[in-house]
C-alpha cells in the first residue's frame, strides 16, 4: 500500500 | 528548451501527464513527514514536472514552434481507465490509496504520447530520444531493486508497484530495441510508423 511502499519509492 | 526555445519533440501530453502522476502520487507531502530527503525530492519532481508544463504551454518560443498538431494523444484515454482501475484494483479504499494508486497506474501508461509523437516525427533528436532511454532505464533499475528486496526481504511483496512497473518497462522495450540498433550501426534513430 502507499504508506509502506512510499517510504522507500518516490 | 530555454536554451534553444524549441521543444525538441518533446510531448507536452505526456509532460502534463507526468505532472499529473507526481501530483496525485505525493498527496503525503501535506499529511505525514518521512524524512528530509523525501519531501526534498518530492518537491523536485512536482517543481520539475510543473515547471516544463508552464513552460511549453506559456514561453511565446516554444509554445510556436511545439507542433500541437502531431502531438495529439487524448488524455482521457489513459486518465478514465486508470483511474478505474484504482477504483476497483486497489489494497485500500481510501482517497490517498486510490489517488497513489491511480498515479501508478497512470505512469506505467504516461509515456504512450510521447512514443507516439517520436513516432509521427521522422527525426527523433538526441536529446529526445536519450531522454526516453533514461526515462526507462530509470523504471528498469527499480524492477532490479525489487528483486533485490524480494529475495532479501521476507514477505516483501508489492503486486501494484510491481506489475504498473513492469507494464511501464515493458512499453519502452520496442524503443530501447529501436535506440540500440540506430545505436550500434551508428544510424539517426528512427521508430517505424
Amino acid at each position: 500500500s502507499s504508506a509502506d511502499n512510499i517510504k522507500d519509492e518516490l | 528548451m530555454r536554451h534553444q526555445n524549441q521543444p525538441y519533440g518533446v510531448s507536452l501530453k505526456t509532460q502534463e501527464l507526468y505532472a499529473l502522476v507526481f501530483a496525485t502520487r505525493y498527496l503525503d507531502i501535506f499529511t505525514d513527514y518521512i524524512s528530509l530527503y523525501n519531501i526534498v525530492m518530492k518537491l523536485i519532481y512536482l517543481g520539475s514536472s510543473f515547471s516544463i508544463v508552464w513552460y511549453m504551454r506559456r514561453h511565446k518560443l516554444v509554445r510556436r514552434s511545439y507542433d500541437k498538431e502531431q502531438d495529439t494523444f487524448r488524455h482521457l484515454f489513459l486518465i478514465v481507465p486508470c483511474l478505474f482501475l484504482a477504483l476497483v484494483l486497489n489494497e485500500r479504499f481510501t482517497f490517498m490509496e486510490v489517488m497513489w494508486t491511480f498515479s501508478l497506474y497512470l505512469e506505467a501508461v504516461a509515456i504512450l504520447p510521447q512514443l507516439v509523437l517520436l513516432q509521427r516525427t521522422r527525426n527523433i533528436d538526441n536529446l529526445t530520444g536519450q531522454y526516453v532511454l533514461l526515462l526507462g532505464a530509470y523504471r528498469a533499475f527499480y524492477i532490479l531493486n525489487w528483486i533485490y528486496r524480494y529475495l532479501t526481504e521476507v514477505h516483501y511483496v508489492h503486486w501494484i508497484t510491481w506489475m504498473s512497473g513492469l507494464i511501464q518497462t515493458l512499453l519502452y522495450a520496442d524503443f530501447f530495441y529501436y535506440y540500440f540498433h540506430s545505436w550500434k550501426n551508428n544510424e539517426k534513430l528512427q521508430l517505424p510508423a
